[in-house]
C-alpha cells in the first residue's frame, strides 16, 4: 500500500535552508575584495521513511528508515549535504599581497537524507 | 551570537584578519581566474581547483606580490645607454613551506602599448642581489644574471620565470637579498630616426610596474590524484 506521506507539512521535512554570510557584516570588505559574501546554506528537517523513497537519498538512508520504522530505537536518517561546490576569495593581505584562494566543498547546493 | 570570527579565519587559514593600508588594483589574470571559478560554479560541472588552467600549472593559492624595492638613479641615461637602474624586492616570508612552489613569473609593465612610443629597443637585465648595499652609500651588487632580454619597443607586460631563484631563497637556503633590474635603451643610429632616449628613460621610470606572481599546492588539499581522470 502507498505509504502516507506524514501530515507535517513540507517545512519540517529535510530540506536545504538559505543563510547568505554578508562579509561587510563581519568587516571583512576591508579586506575581501570578491566576493561580497558567501552563502553558508545548510540542511535541516526530518527524515520520516517516506521521504528516503523520493528524496535523492543514499540507499543506507532508506534501510536505516526502514528498521527505524521497524524499531524506533534505531535512529532515524538524517538530513546532510549531498551536493556540495567550491568558493574562491579574492583578498589581499596586509603586506599588500593580492592572493586568489579556492576552497572546496564550502557551500550546500542540496540536501538528503543519508 | 558572537560571530566566532578567530575561528571562521583560522578555518580560512588565517592567522588574523589582514589590515592593508590600500586596496592595491587587481591584476587581470587574478579576476579572469577569480570569474572563470565562479561562473564554473554557477554552471555547475565540478572543476579542478587544483589546475590553473589559464597559467597551464597545478596549485590552489596564487599570490600576486608587490614589489618593495626602490629606483637606484634616475639621473639622465649614462654613456652606455643605461636607462634606469632598480632594486626589486618581493616579500616571500609569506609563502609557507608546506606549500609546493608551481610557478613564480616576474612582470615587469613598461607601461600601456602605443603607437607612437615605438622606439627605441631597450635590453632588460636581471641580476640576484648577492650582496646588501648600505642605505645611501652604496647600491645593492648584482651578482648572477639569469635573464637579458631584448625588447623592439619600450612598452607592454614583459614577463620573466624566476621559479629557480624562488626556489633557492625558498629551498636551498640562499638569502632572499632581491633582485637587480638594469633597462639599456639602445640608440638606432642606423635607422635615422633618433628615438629621444632621454624621454624614453623618463617615460620608463614613471611607468614601470614590477609585480611577481606565486602559486602553490597545498597537499593537504590537493592530493595528487585530485586531477579528474580524463
Amino acid at each position: 500500500a502507498a505509504i502516507p506521506v506524514p501530515k507535517g507539512s513540507c517545512r519540517n521535512l529535510c530540506h536545504r535552508h538559505q543563510l547568505f554570510i554578508n562579509f561587510r557584516d563581519l568587516g571583512w570588505h576591508k579586506w575581501v575584495i570578491a566576493p561580497k559574501g558567501f552563502m553558508a546554506n545548510y540542511c535541516h528537517g526530518d527524515c520520516p521513511f517516506s521521504m528516503t523513497t523520493y528524496l535523492n537519498s543514499s540507499n543506507y538512508a532508506f534501510m536505516q528508515a526502514l528498521m527505524h520504522a521497524v524499531d524506533p530505537r534505531v535512529p532515524k536518517a538524517v538530513c546532510i549535504p549531498i551536493k556540495l561546490s567550491p568558493i574562491s576569495i579574492l583578498y589581499q593581505d596586509s603586506d599588500g599581497t593580492v592572493i586568489l584562494r579556492h576552497y572546496e566543498d564550502m557551500v550546500v547546493d542540496e540536501c538528503g537524507c543519508g | 551570537s558572537k560571530f566566532q570570527e578567530y575561528d571562521f579565519l583560522q578555518f580560512l587559514d588565517l592567522e588574523k584578519a589582514p589590515s592593508p593600508r590600500r586596496f592595491q588594483p587587481v591584476p587581470r589574470i587574478l579576476r579572469k581566474i577569480f570569474q572563470a571559478r565562479e561562473a564554473a560554479v554557477a554552471g555547475g560541472p565540478s572543476q579542478d581547483l587544483c589546475y590553473v588552467k589559464e597559467l597551464g600549472v597545478r596549485g590552489n593559492l596564487l599570490r600576486l606580490l608587490p614589489d618593495q624595492g626602490f629606483f637606484l638613479n634616475t639621473q639622465k641615461p649614462s654613456r652606455d645607454g643605461s636607462c634606469l637602474q632598480k632594486y626589486l624586492y618581493f616579500n616571500l616570508s609569506a609563502i609557507q613551506v608546506k606549500g609546493t612552489l608551481t610557478m613564480a613569473r616576474l612582470t615587469l609593465d613598461l607601461g600601456p602599448r602605443s603607437y607612437y612610443n615605438l622606439g627605441p629597443e631597450v635590453e632588460v637585465a636581471l641580476s640576484v642581489v648577492e650582496e646588501h648595499g648600505v642605505w645611501g652609500r652604496s647600491h645593492p651588487k648584482p651578482g648572477r644574471m639569469f635573464a637579458l632580454q631584448s625588447v623592439p619597443g619600450p612598452q607592454g607586460p614583459l614577463h620573466f620565470n624566476l621559479q629557480d631563484v624562488v626556489k633557492d631563497w625558498n629551498s636551498n637556503g640562499l638569502k632572499n637579498l632581491g633582485l637587480y633590474l638594469e633597462i639599456l635603451a639602445k640608440e638606432d643610429r642606423h635607422s635615422g630616426v633618433n628615438f629621444q632616449v632621454e624621454n624614453t628613460c623618463d617615460r620608463l621610470i614613471r611607468s614601470l610596474h614590477a609585480s611577481l606572481l606565486v602559486v602553490t599546492l597545498n597537499p593537504e588539499h590537493c592530493p595528487s590524484s585530485s586531477r579528474k581522470r580524463r
